[in-house]
């Protein structure tokens, strides 16, 4: 319903301020700032994972191309061979 | 994590991507 | 009714624009006491991109399940073509006492494969 939406957007926004004030201070403390520098390398590497993983999500959908026409002339030849019959 | 996940749908994309890619060839041979 | 209503509407106005302040202000002193030194990010952009790599992976999710749905559905389809195709043509070499056309080894095999 309208009003659990509500609710729900409400309570997004509550929880993401809710992680900045736990990251807030984090930038003072050398040790958490390795970690935080950790998290970083991680996301850049996650995305190049993502960028490979977009190029196969690519190359699948242009094989769904193929196969599509493929499935297609091969309807046509049915027909052929049916009327053939 | 979220890293694994990424990798193993990376995973399952390669496999998939391989398979139909044969699938394709195998059926071109067949209807030729 | 109607009155209580408006109010009610503007309650959830005015917090909604109160949660987006506090955000605001927040992201604010974290640039300003945290701003980013070469090669480092602060918390706020790398909390923020944890969320986009997030949501772009789901979508990526989406789009990949999406792609296989329809993959299976074309070459299941393909395949029965293909199977109905060969009976008929072999139904009709019969019928015409042709000679059958044997499949080569390479077909077989295929025809295997895509069994």
């Amino acid at each position: 319903s309208d009003l659990e939406q509500l609710c729900t957007y409400v309570n997004e926004k509550i929880e993401n301020i809710k992680k900045i004030l736990l990251i807030r201070n984090l930038g003072q403390d050398p040790a958490l700032k390795t970690t935080l520098s950790k998290i970083g390398d991680e996301i850049i590497t996650i995305n190049e994972l993502l960028n490979k993983l977009e190029l196969e999500i690519q190359y699948q959908e242009q094989t769904n191309i193929s196969l599509k026409e493929l499935c297609e002339s091969l309807e046509e030849e049915f027909k052929d061979v049916e009327h053939l019959k | 994590t979220l890293k694994d996940n990424v990798n193993a749908l990376l995973d399952k994309a390669r496999l998939e991507s391989h398979e139909s890619t044969s699938f394709l060839k195998a059926a071109k041979i067949l209807r030729n | 009714m109607e009155a209580e209503v408006d109010k009610l509407e503007l309650m959830f106005q005015k917090a909604d624009s109160d949660l987006d302040y506090l955000q605001y202000r927040l992201e604010y002193e974290i640039k300003t006491n945290h701003p980013h030194s070469a090669g480092e990010k602060n918390a706020g952009t790398i909390l923020k991109e944890l969320s986009a790599i997030k949501s772009r992976y789901q979508a990526l999710c989406a789009r990949f399940k999406e792609v296989s749905v329809e993959q299976k559905e074309t070459k299941s389809c393909i395949c029965a073509l293909l199977n109905k195709t060969m009976t008929m043509i072999q139904d009709l070499q019969k019928q015409t006492n042709l000679e059958l056309t044997l499949l080569t080894e390479e077909e077989k095999a295929v025809t295997e494969q895509l069994k």
